[in-house]
């Protein structure tokens, strides 16, 4: 089932407190890509996959995106159904939604407009080898 | 009188998607 919006968790709230794995504390709106890629780097099990945009739809579930990513080396296909105004974050450009007016409506979090070929920052586990 | 407020603290990772293929190859 997909991401229902009434649970869209307050973190993406402008003015949200995030604590970065270094123990840095930074608000959502000011983080930037090296945040995450140094938080991955110093936290123990994760991993930060480039995620690429390859297609996104409307999904059957009314009031929902259906996004389609590649997802790191392996190229693996995953698609994720939530609603448009999901923030993702996108290397070098900052936080992005496929209805960047809805979430700075509800959120006002400021967002570009989330693209195919957009490259998204995701994390999966460390593999053990 | 002033109650003191807790102030939230995300992690970072609560952030960014979990994507992993379901089938790894």
């Amino acid at each position: 089932p997909p991401i229902t919006s009434s649970h869209l968790p307050s973190h993406f709230m402008k003015g949200a407190i995030i604590q970065l794995a270094t123990g840095e504390l930074k608000r959502v709106e000011d983080l930037q890509t090296q945040d995450f890629v140094r938080s991955a780097e110093v936290s123990g099990g994760l991993k930060i996959d480039s995620s690429t945009v390859v297609d996104i739809q409307e999904s059957q579930w009314p009031g929902f995106v259906l996004l389609h990513f590649v997802v790191g080396e392996q190229q693996s296909k995953v698609s994720i159904e939530v609603p448009p105004e999901h923030p993702f974050f996108v290397y070098g450009q900052g936080w992005s939604s496929c209805s960047p007016g809805r979430t700075a409506q509800l959120f006002s979090l400021p967002c570009h407009r989330l693209q195919v070929g957009d490259v998204c920052i995701s994390i999966s586990l460390q593999s053990l080898n | 009188n002033v109650e003191p407020r807790s102030v939230a603290v995300f992690p970072w990772h609560s952030l960014v998607p979990f994507l992993a293929p379901s089938q790894p190859d």
